[in-house]
């Protein structure tokens, strides 16, 4: 574990932790994509097979399983939640996840490291992990003003992101550790999809001005 | 190495 990746998971919780707090203290889910949300959830359900097979560390565990929890729960909030369910922006959240998945399917199947039900459902949940922020994205340029819990949110992910490249290649010079070419390009694809709105971002931030996406 | 299989990551 190094600094890298640590402060990669950490920035992760804390992305999962400002959506919560979103969720509970607001009672609002305004501007979040529930697409995106229920992607997540499906990336940690196919991903994390192997959490009571294959054990790693009670760090790592604890992790999977608060991501489990958190992301299955905030999709029951938006779905079902009296109050929050109501903010949700059904019309503006119109990708079809479909399109995202079936595809990602498909190449899971064909370009794997190993052919097993296993393998092909982490494979899965690496292609749809590199995708899953697309509907949010899509969200956030649809919508007028973007609330400082979406913004850093999403900003929160991407930093995530970022810092998990910084700890392959750290990991690639200290340990010698090879990461596999299928989770270097999707986890590259993931972090070059925040790129245009970490721009975006950091300059409001520089000029302390509502985040604005342009059409 | 022998570590390219254990998936330590999240």
């Amino acid at each position: 574990m190094n600094i890298f990746r640590l402060s990669g998971d950490m920035t992760h919780l804390m992305s999962v932790i400002v959506l919560l707090l979103k969720i509970h203290t607001i009672k609002s889910c305004a501007g979040i994509s529930l697409k995106t949300q229920e992607l997540y959830a499906l990336v940690f359900a196919t991903r994390y097979l192997d959490i009571f097979t294959d054990f790693v560390s009670v760090y790592n565990t604890i992790m999977k399983l608060i991501f489990l929890a958190t992301s299955f729960s905030i999709v029951w909030y938006m779905r079902h939640h009296k109050i929050v369910r109501r903010s949700y922006d059904k019309e503006q959240d119109t990708f079809r996840h479909l399109f995202l998945i079936l595809p990602c399917l498909i190449l899971a199947l064909v370009v794997n490291e190993k052919f097993t039900f296993k393998e092909v459902m982490w494979t899965f949940s690496l292609y749809v992990e590199a995708v899953a922020i697309l509907p949010q994205l899509v969200l956030l340029q649809r919508t007028k003003n973007i609330d400082n819990l979406t913004g850093q949110y999403v900003f929160l992910l991407g930093a995530y992101r970022a810092l998990y490249i910084l700890n392959w290649i750290y990991r690639y010079l200290t340990e010698k550790h090879f990461v596999h070419w299928i989770t270097w390009i999707s986890g590259l694809v993931q972090t070059l999809l925040y790129a245009d709105f970490f721009y975006y971002y950091i300059n409001s931030w520089k000029n302390n001005v509502r985040l604005q996406l342009p059409a | 190495s022998k570590e390219e299989d254990v998936k330590d990551e999240l």
